[in-house]
């Protein structure tokens, strides 16, 4: 454990919990992506399987079980109790054409053709493009709220830290994992756009609003 | 790149 994979699992947790509290405290979940948060559900099921067979540490569990919990709420949140405030109309973006290929990848592209290893590489590849559906709704509306553009920048910034933590493991212990590393990058790039409009707009205290 | 090491990132 580096400072920069402390700081991407924080960042994680930041995120989620910064959701949750939206919608908890507005009870809306508004200009949220609910194919985004089926796609992190799926990310989180099938990565941490391994909760069953392999034991890290117990920082790592609490974590993984931290983010299967809250990760549940949110669809609870998203599909029941607040459903009403769902803005469907907006969430358009077709997820078979995330799933399909991510499958095939990770059948293909895998450190070890297990099934426990290819689902943990499907959910590695899977994780880097769900966000496309939440950046599609806000493209699709041309903003987002405050409050949700902190939860993406928390996001986003989670995945760039590990890159970070994998240039350091890389130079202290020598170890790399070109799948984690190559998917990590993929994730990053996809919020470069929006990090440009965070920190060019939501920094300063105007909301985010894409040019007409 | 040690394929048999347990993935310890989350």
């Amino acid at each position: 454990m580096n400072i920069f994979r402390l700081a991407g699992d924080l960042s994680h947790v930041v995120a989620v919990i910064i959701l949750l509290l939206k919608i908890w405290k507005t009870r809306s979940c508004a200009g949220i992506s609910g194919k985004s948060q089926l796609l992190f559900a799926i990310v989180y099921l099938t990565r941490y399987l391994d909760l069953f067979t392999t034991y890290v540490s117990l920082y790592n569990s609490i974590m993984k079980i931290l983010f299967l919990s809250a990760s549940g709420a949110t669809l609870y949140f998203m599909y029941g109790k607040f459903r009403g405030t769902y803005d469907h109309n907006h969430d358009t973006f077709r997820i078979e054409f995330l799933l399909i290929p991510c499958g095939l990848l990770s059948l293909v592209i895998n450190h070890e053709f297990t099934v426990m290893e290819i689902l943990w590489t499907f959910s590695i590849y899977l994780e880097s493009v769900a966000i496309l559906p939440q950046l599609f709704m806000v493209s699709k509306t041309g903003e987002a709220e405050s409050i949700t553009s902190h939860y993406l920048f928390a996001l986003g910034s989670y995945r760039a830290l590990y890159l970070l933590n994998w240039i350091h493991r890389y130079i202290a212990e020598s170890h790399y994992d070109l799948i984690a590393i190559f998917a990590g990058i993929v994730q990053t790039i996809l919020y470069c756009d929006f990090f440009y409009l965070y920190i060019t707009k939501v920094l300063k205290g105007k909301k985010l609003q894409l040019p007409a | 790149d040690d394929d048999d090491e347990v993935h310890d990132e989350l």
